[in-house]
């Protein structure tokens, strides 16, 4: 583990003011390989690199009688932060009806996703949600959405023959007449690459005003994790990532490469195929996963 | 004698950020500079690329390096797996589109009895390559549904057998068991076939995916990658690093949604766009 590695480059560093410029710049590479090995991107961990550095030069380590906790503590630390601190919430409003977008690339858990949500808002805001099939093109996507949500008996809505926009504009009229407090709509998977696909978000946005535009995304994204984070956020406007597939034993660099490059936080992990496989997400806990 | 130094430390972290930010990892990465730094003489551009590329051939395993198929096998069973989302079901109906096309019989069977409406998703992709199905409902026992195929195959003459199964997660030891049977049941059945273990990676995975390989190659085997979405912004490399791990070739790649986009994975143009 990284904490480990630290503790070996620093065994031999003995005492009040002994750390020299080598042994931080060992630790600095440990840190480095740590972060890549996690699939962080490799920008970011420049400039996060970047930042641990000037921070490790400073007094605190120079004059600590414990150098590898200290540097430890200064990764963690600014991985935590970086992670948005605090664990953050739904957009939800208290009055009228909130309308969250489900974005991402194809097969990163969005139908899955949404089905969780729209329990989440249920029992966590009181607000009866409408999750909305705006997918016609994945064959039996409509589906599986269908089937997901009646499992657990949360309301959906589908329109044969309709393109997205025109289903989602629908949906909210529909949602409206039906005193639903949340529509949740699962849009199908697209690169951010795609200039068509992205447009059809762009003319969704328009057509509902989310209040929420959520990115999910799978915790073992690689390095692509900042290109596709910045392509969608550059478009439209991510508001927050929702990390699936956290049940697995990726290390989950991707989360700190789509915050630091929109600036936004991860709020949600999906771990498992069932609804209530969904939690809040902790920065500190992919922090120490991270640092595993 | 300072300017082969300067080039150097100029293209040298060149090389170091195009690999890794490909996915290669960092360990690869490492193995494939000191390789390179060895062969290297000037370092000009031109040639640093060449070695590079000569490097890369060598290190991913090459379908020509495949096992042949049996001897007087009239039927290629392929198992595809892999953990969730990656492209399975649709890689299995472009296969089957292709297979098709090249005057094959081929069969279809919708082992994945687990995921909503799975076996619909998968019966539309053999209704569009023109291929039969054969499936049972939600909820049934993969195996038998296997079990059942490999009847039908046999039956009905079939050369090229292709099973669908559910996405699962490669740390997921039941899932993992599970899948272990459905593979010893084709076996089985099928004894004197030629059995294709075939993993579905997705190239915007990163390290994660040397895991799953590992793990399904722990429990199934791998005889070939099929590495989905190169379409993406992602290189995919981590599958090159996989290839080389476990000496397999990477078969076929997925570049879209549509039911063509499969092409024979080609080493060559690989790295092309990989150097671009
Ligand atoms: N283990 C695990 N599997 C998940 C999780 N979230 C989704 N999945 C699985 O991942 C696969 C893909 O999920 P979908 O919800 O279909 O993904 P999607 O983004 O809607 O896919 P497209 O619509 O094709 O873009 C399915 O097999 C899901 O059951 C999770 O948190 N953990
Ligand atoms: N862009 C692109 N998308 C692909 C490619 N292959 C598959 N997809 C998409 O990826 C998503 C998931 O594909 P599936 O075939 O359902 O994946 P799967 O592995 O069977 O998923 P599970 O059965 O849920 O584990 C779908 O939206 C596909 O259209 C590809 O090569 N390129
Ligand atoms: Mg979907
Ligand atoms: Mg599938």
């Amino acid at each position: 583990t990284l904490t480990q590695k630290l503790a070996g480059v620093f065994k031999k560093v003995r005492g009040w003011g002994s750390l020299t410029e080598g042994n931080i710049k060992e630790g600095i590479r440990e840190i480095r390989l740590a972060l890549l090995e996690a699939d962080v991107s490799y920008k970011v961990v420049k400039s996060f690199i970047d930042k641990v550095t000037e921070e490790a030069k400073g007094e605190k380590v120079l004059k600590s009688l414990t150098p590898s906790q200290q540097f430890t503590k200064i990764v963690h630390d600014n991985l935590v932060e970086l992670l948005g601190g605090a664990p953050a919430d739904l957009g939800i409003k208290s009055g009228g009806i909130s309308v969250i977008m489900v974005v991402g690339l194809q097969g990163s858990g969005k139908t899955t996703t949404c089905t969780k949500l729209a329990q989440w808002v249920e029992q966590n805001f009181g607000k009866k949600p409408l999750v909305v099939a705006a997918d016609p093109y994945r064959p039996a996507a409509v589906e599986q959405l269908v089937l997901l949500c009646r499992k657990s008996q949360i309301a959906v809505f589908n329109r044969e023959n309709a393109r997205p926009p025109e289903i989602c504009a629908e949906a909210l009229r529909h949602a409206k007449e039906n005193s639903f407090g949340a529509v949740i709509i699962d849009t199908a998977g697209r690169l951010e690459i795609d200039e068509t696909m992205m447009e059809e978000l762009v003319e969704i946005k328009k057509r509902i005003d989310p209040h929420e535009i959520l990115l999910v995304a799978d915790a073992a994204t690689g390095q692509v994790a900042v290109t596709v984070a910045q392509g969608f956020h550059e478009r439209i406007g991510i508001t927050g990532i929702i990390l699936s597939r956290m049940d697995s034993d990726a290390r989950g660099g991707a989360a700190l490469s789509m915050s630091y490059v929109t600036g936004r936080t991860v709020s949600f992990i999906g771990t498992g195929e069932k609804v209530e496989d969904f939690e809040r997400f902790y920065p500190d806990r992919i922090a120490s996963r991270i640092l595993e | 004698f300072s300017k082969k130094a300067e080039k150097k430390d100029e293209i040298i972290p060149e090389i170091e950020e195009i690999l890794i930010t490909s996915d290669f990892g960092v360990e690869f990465t490492q193995q494939i500079i000191s390789e390179l730094e060895k062969r290297v003489g000037a370092y000009e551009r031109e040639e640093v690329l060449a070695v590079l590329r000569e490097i890369l051939k060598e290190r991913i395993s090459l379908a020509s390096r495949a096992p042949q198929p049996a001897q007087d096998s009239r039927m290629t069973v392929h198992l595809v797996f892999g953990v969730n989302g990656t492209g399975k079901t649709t890689s299995i109906g472009k296969l089957a589109f292709r297979l098709k096309k090249e005057k094959r019989r081929v069969l279809i069977a919708a082992a994945d009895t687990f995921r909503d409406a799975a076996i619909e998703q998968l019966s539309e992709w053999a209704r569009r390559a023109d291929v039969p199905v054969i499936r049972q409902g939600q909820g049934a026992d993969p195996g038998a549904v296997v079990y059942d195929a490999i009847d039908a195959a046999y039956s009905r003459k079939v050369n090229d057998l292709i099973v669908d199964t559910a996405g699962r997660l490669h740390n997921k030891e039941r899932l993992m068991e599970e899948l272990k049977k459905i593979s010893k049941i084709l076996d089985k059945k099928a004894p004197g076939e030629t059995q294709n273990r075939l993993l579905v990676l997705d190239a915007t995975t990163g390290q994660n995916a040397i895991e799953q390989a590992r793990q399904f190659n722990e429990y199934t085997g791998v005889d070939g990658i099929i590495l989905t979405k190169l379409d993406s912004s992602a290189k995919g490399g981590v599958a090159c690093t996989v290839s080389g791990m476990l000496g397999v070739p990477i078969l076929w790649a997925g570049t879209g949604e549509k039911i063509e986009d499969l092409v024979s994975f080609n080493i060559d143009e690989y790295i092309d766009i990989l150097l671009s």
